[in-house]
């Protein structure tokens, strides 16, 4: 099932990291096979905007959100950053602390992370900086207003 | 030659976050 939605407020993990921010997700790693709504499969590395955009328009329950960088700070974890972000189109205020290899989907862009030398030796996957003011790919329920 | 049994798969919207607040506005 999805992951928890964050909250805005204090400082929250981000759900992909579990509880804290310290583990990277496995399927980060180059050559994960990621699997599209309509079924195609996909390596990790090889993904466009269109096939989130496209798995979204297919799917009934989520909906593509754009989460603008507002700010990146550091983290209160080592090796970690807080992000605070925009999101959708009231650009509510939502802060999560990720590590700072942590991989964000920038529209037009790519994989993008706070540190992609970092990601790159970690996931061996190529990465773009991720600045204030990218447009990043999140997700939510069709079903929220 | 060894054909590979079990290769994850993840779907695609593991890999983004769900960021939008839940509470009501």
């Amino acid at each position: 099932s999805p992951a928890p939605a964050l909250a805005p407020g204090p400082v929250q993990a981000s759900p992909s990291l579990s509880s804290s921010p310290t583990t990277l997700p496995p399927f980060f790693m180059r050559g994960s096979i990621i699997q599209l709504a309509d079924g195609e499969l996909k390596r990790v590395e090889d993904l466009k905007t269109e096939d989130f955009i496209q798995s979204a328009e297919i799917s009934s329950e989520l909906k593509i959100d754009s989460s603008t960088v507002e700010r990146i700070d550091t983290g209160q974890t080592p090796n970690a950053v807080i992000i605070q972000f925009g999101v959708g189109e009231h650009k509510a205020q939502v802060c999560v602390e990720v590590l700072l290899e942590y991989p964000f989907f920038v529209f037009g862009q790519g994989w993008s992370s706070c540190c992609p030398d970092r990601t790159t030796q970690l996931l061996e996957l190529s990465c773009a900086k991720l600045c204030v003011g990218d447009v990043c790919v999140s997700l939510t329920l069709r079903s929220l207003r | 030659n060894v054909e590979p049994r079990s290769v994850p798969v993840f779907p695609w919207h593991s890999l983004v976050p769900f960021l939008a607040p839940t509470q009501s506005d």
